[in-house]
């Protein structure tokens, strides 16, 4: 049984190589044909650069997420606790019968944006 | 596809930035 | 799931060979060229949009310590409140 796996072993290592070495042969091929010229580049390193500009955005794109959802997270933590204190002050001036320092235009603006 | 989804991406950046700045700017009125 | 990850390595590799053997003739031909400038036109265009969204991204992390201070500080003025009530 292990000679078998060993055997299945040796097969996947080669066919590995095997087509590692296809693919090296055929972008050499390719490269000396048609070598990048300054205007001009040859369609293995525009295939390559395909797949590097994907690789980027998929990490640009897994690093955005969560740090949208984190701001959202942040303002919303922001959002209540400036009401409670904002509510509690209020009270405070009732119970002090301070005068209610009415908000200004700009405050009532920000508020309704905020709420 | 991949610029589509990029552009779209990018667009939304916009956004949740903006928004980010807009609150900043009111929960500092707020908090004068 | 190590046998079809194994699947899925090999099959990959194979993917890029067949890709590979696509395009090896791909430079000759005069309106192909065309075709490979306009898909080098357009992985410039694309990398510029990722700079663009990288910038967006480095913008929303120092936005998102700004959110936090403000946070932090906003909840000490509640503790105050709390406390002097």
């Amino acid at each position: 049984m292990e000679a078998e796996v060993d055997k299945l072993e040796l097969m996947f290592q080669k066919a590995d190589s095997d087509l590692d070495y296809i693919q090296y042969r055929l972008e050499y091929e390719i490269k000396t044909n048609h070598p990048d010229s300054a205007g001009e580049k040859n369609a293995v390193t525009i295939l390559k650069e395909l797949s590097a500009i994907k690789s980027r955005y998929q990490a640009l794109s897994a690093r955005f997420k969560p740090i949208s959802i984190e701001q959202k997270e942040n303002q919303n933590r922001i959002c209540a606790t400036l009401s409670k204190t904002m509510t509690m002050i209020q009270e405070l001036q009732k119970q002090t019968d301070l005068e209610l320092t009415l908000l200004t235009e700009e405050e009532k603006a920000v508020t309704e944006q905020l709420k | 596809t991949l610029k589509g989804d990029v552009n779209t991406l990018l667009d939304e950046a916009r956004l949740v930035s903006q928004e980010s700045t807009r609150f900043i700017k009111a929960t500092k009125v707020l908090m004068k | 799931s190590d046998l079809e990850q194994l699947c899925s390595y090999v099959n990959e590799k194979i993917d890029n060979i067949k890709k590979i053997l696509t395009i090896r003739n791909l430079g000759q031909a005069p309106s192909l060229k065309t075709t490979l400038s306009k898909i080098e036109d357009e992985i410039i265009t694309v990398n510029e949009f990722l700079n663009n969204l990288e910038l967006e991204i480095q913008y929303q992390e120092q936005t998102n310590k700004s959110l936090k201070e403000l946070c932090v500080s906003l909840e000490e003025d509640l503790k105050d409140v709390e406390h002097l009530k």
